[in-house]
């Protein structure tokens, strides 16, 4: 079983 | 002082077309080195990155940088009104709260302006680490959408993976399981039609069909489509706009729960 990931648990606010 | 002229309206038609699904409204951030578009869907699941460089416009100056806030449904209503062969400028007064979107026929008979909102939306920025990927497939973004649209039929998720063989494009659900896979093409005649894989390491990523589906709405804008994948970050999916730019959407992989 899989869950979407979010985006910015990746990607760092500026 | 700002204005930008296309000599073609269906350039930025497709461009609408390949982010309204994804977003309802976005900042189209300007200044002297072009265009620039980011922002997140609604979920925040992924991320669409528009670049548009200034000399790839017939006309392109921008006094002071200016961020303007649009409305993508109120702007598709305008584009609407463009014919294909249109030129189409943008022109905004600095700290102006409002765009004039202008077309022109070829002969120059019919000109047509239109007025629009801007809005001001408190997006966030994000940083996008450099990566270096695993694999990079470049391949025909037809065939891509087409793969897209084929395997949703099967399952909400696809599972990607990518070998020196190869790049696998599977769904499994109720029905059954489905398995595309494309080699990389020895030789062809035109490079629009060649599949090549850059592989480091193989990599294998599961992602939602539905959001691969929403960023094939850019097809019309490019003949190839280049998918950059590295373990558990995000998939890098771009189409470039000839002499003009690119769109890439950045989409975060499903994770084993």
């Amino acid at each position: 079983k899989t869950k979407q990931a979010g985006i910015m648990n990746f990607f760092t606010k500026k | 002082m700002f204005e930008a002229r296309l000599g073609q309206a269906t350039i930025l038609k497709k461009i609408l077309d390949a982010i309204k699904d994804l977003l309802n409204e976005a900042t189209f951030d300007c200044s002297d080195s072009g265009i620039q578009l980011q922002a997140m869907d609604n979920s925040h699941v992924s991320l669409v990155s528009l670049t548009l460089r200034s000399d790839g416009f017939d006309k392109f100056r921008c006094d002071r940088n200016l961020s303007m806030g649009m409305n993508l449904g109120s702007m598709a209503k305008i584009l609407k009104c463009a014919n294909n062969e249109d030129n189409v400028t943008m022109k905004a007064q600095d700290n102006a709260d409002t765009v004039t979107i202008m077309f022109e026929s070829a002969n120059q008979e019919k000109v047509s302006d239109y007025e629009m909102k801007l809005m001001n939306l408190d997006q966030e920025h994000l940083g996008i680490p450099e990566t270096d990927f695993s694999c990079v497939v470049r391949m025909p973004a037809m065939e891509f959408a087409r793969i897209c649209r084929d395997l949703a039929q099967f399952s909400e998720s696809v599972v990607i993976c990518c070998t020196k063989e190869g790049v696998k494009f599977s769904a499994s659900g109720d029905v059954g399981t489905a398995n595309i896979k494309l080699a990389q093409t020895g030789s062809v005649d035109k490079e629009e039609e060649a599949v090549i894989i850059e592989m480091q390491e193989p990599v294998t990523l599961t992602f939602a069909c539905r959001y691969l589906n929403a960023f094939t709405k850019a097809t019309p804008l490019s003949t190839q489509v280049q998918l950059s994948m590295c373990a558990d970050v995000p998939l890098v999916v771009e189409y470039a706009i000839k002499d003009l730019g690119h769109i890439r959407y950045y989409l975060a992989p499903k994770i084993e729960d």
